[in-house]
């Protein structure tokens, strides 16, 4: 089993962190963070890391590509271009092996998903984000979410994300879609599926501390006013997008990657 | 008595949130959020309040001047701009009242202070922020805060001052000094003042809500979690700030504003 997730945000969003909780692991071995003269001249520079992981007695090789510098720096309007250019590598790859001699043993680095960071700050959508989705959202499964969603009430939770769903209407961008369940299903699965719609973008909160509350070791983050707890469904929907991740929409955003992009991108490349 | 406050920061960063906490003031009649699509081409603009309040007897004409648009475009390498003409041109007017027949009567727009919001979520000092102070720090005094300092833990809120200050001056950036205490000051005062040096700079949080809270009514945040207290100075640094600009150094800055940066700008001016 293989599965290749991008993760694609300003930097200092909590990208690291949050996938460090998604899947139990120290991918990101302490960057060093850059002095604030390496920020100016930052160009977007793509980072891939491999891990085993291990869910439920089924072996997992995650693939995680992050892409630090994004929209770090003063000018940002071409800092999308090398995020493109790595996806279309991977699927030019894929098409080489396909097509010579030892199909068997194809390794297949195409991105399933790519998790997008909205940052909790802005009113909705920031002109990055835009000109970022509408240019990856035909060739990967873009899954947008809120990041560091405990800096929101529970209402400016409810108001952003309802204006980010207008806003990218708005922009006709096109991000992952859940398969409709088919009628033969059984009514959890129907509603677990309604649930998730309903929820998106996910609002979702990442720690690699643990904290004691109530005699409980929790995943979360203390404050003097409370402790985030970032698996507790009131907090956050990181559960959520676990869920939908690892369990129940993986093998769909393989499928669509397979199906859908990879199809686009050969079918272009072929008429050339 | 007239003071002006200048507050610069991206949008989103609770600015005029935080105006309103200082000053107890509906300053900012709810503003519509702009569209995402008129983001893109946001030019910065300047936008001046004025409110009179009274603090222990004493009545205060203040003036807010807010630049909506900084830093929310695509490319923001000009975004300062807009903003050193407008101080520029306060100068120029209080240079020709001066200049003129009638002294007496000279109304002072020149801005006094200039509160810069650090996002709470970089690493540090981002390029943007070290291109505005670096350009504007001989024109006005500059205070820069960390911005809805309700997203940070205490151990992060350290770590994040020290490196602003560390990048501060890589950057040979001249924020707003306090003035040294006169060796007959009494004690309390060279302690605060002490106290409120080592505390830049300051992480603060604004509300204009209030909640009840074990019985007494606070301005703060409910999250599922618990409430910040944006007066509590175990939360934020929200009373330092207020007591500094209203009380303690409004004074001081209006004195350097007069003694140094519109020296200068006359001399400037005189020597062409
Ligand atoms: N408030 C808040 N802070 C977070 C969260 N996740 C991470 N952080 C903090 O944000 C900082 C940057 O996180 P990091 O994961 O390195 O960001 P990245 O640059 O996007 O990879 C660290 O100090 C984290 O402790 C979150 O969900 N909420
Ligand atoms: N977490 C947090 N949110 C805040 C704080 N101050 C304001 N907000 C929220 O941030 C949003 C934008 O605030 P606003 O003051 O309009 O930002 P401005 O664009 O910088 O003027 C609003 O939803 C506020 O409720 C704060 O200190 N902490």
């Amino acid at each position: 089993f293989e599965f290749t997730l991008m993760v694609v945000g300003e930097s200092g969003l909590g990208k690291s962190t949050l996938v460090n909780s998604l899947f139990l692991t120290d991918l990101y071995a302490k960057r060093a963070p850059n002095s604030a003269k390496d920020r100016i001249n930052k160009t977007v520079t793509i980072e891939t890391n491999c891990v085993e992981i291990e869910e439920k007695g089924v072996r997992l090789r995650l693939t995680v590509v992050d892409t630090p510098g994004f929209g770090d720096a003063l000018n940002n309007d071409k800092c999308e271009e090398a995020i493109i250019k790595y996806v279309a590598n991977q699927y030019e790859a894929y098409l080489q092996d396909e097509s010579g001699l030892n199909r068997r043993n194809i390794v297949d680095n195409r991105v399933h998903c790519c998790l997008y960071f909205i940052s909790p700050y802005g009113r909705g959508l920031k002109p990055i984000d835009i000109k970022f989705m509408r240019s990856l959202h035909d060739k990967v499964n873009i899954v947008p979410v809120i990041a560091k969603a405990d800096t929101l009430t529970k209402s400016e939770i409810r108001s952003l994300k309802a204006r980010i769903l207008e806003e990218i209407e708005e922009a006709s961008i096109r991000i992952y879609q859940f398969p409709e369940c088919d009628s033969d299903e059984d009514e959890d699965f129907v509603e677990m599926n309604k649930d998730l719609k309903e929820s998106l973008p996910f609002a979702v909160i990442g720690s690699n501390t643990f904290i004691v509350k109530e005699g409980n070791r929790v995943i979360g983050r203390q404050y003097p006013w409370g402790v985030v707890e970032v698996e507790n469904p009131e907090h956050s929907d990181f559960g959520k997008l676990r869920n939908m991740l690892i369990r129940t929409h993986m093998q769909d955003l393989k499928e669509v990657t397979r199906d859908v992009h990879y199809e686009n991108f050969r079918s272009q490349k072929l008429s050339y």
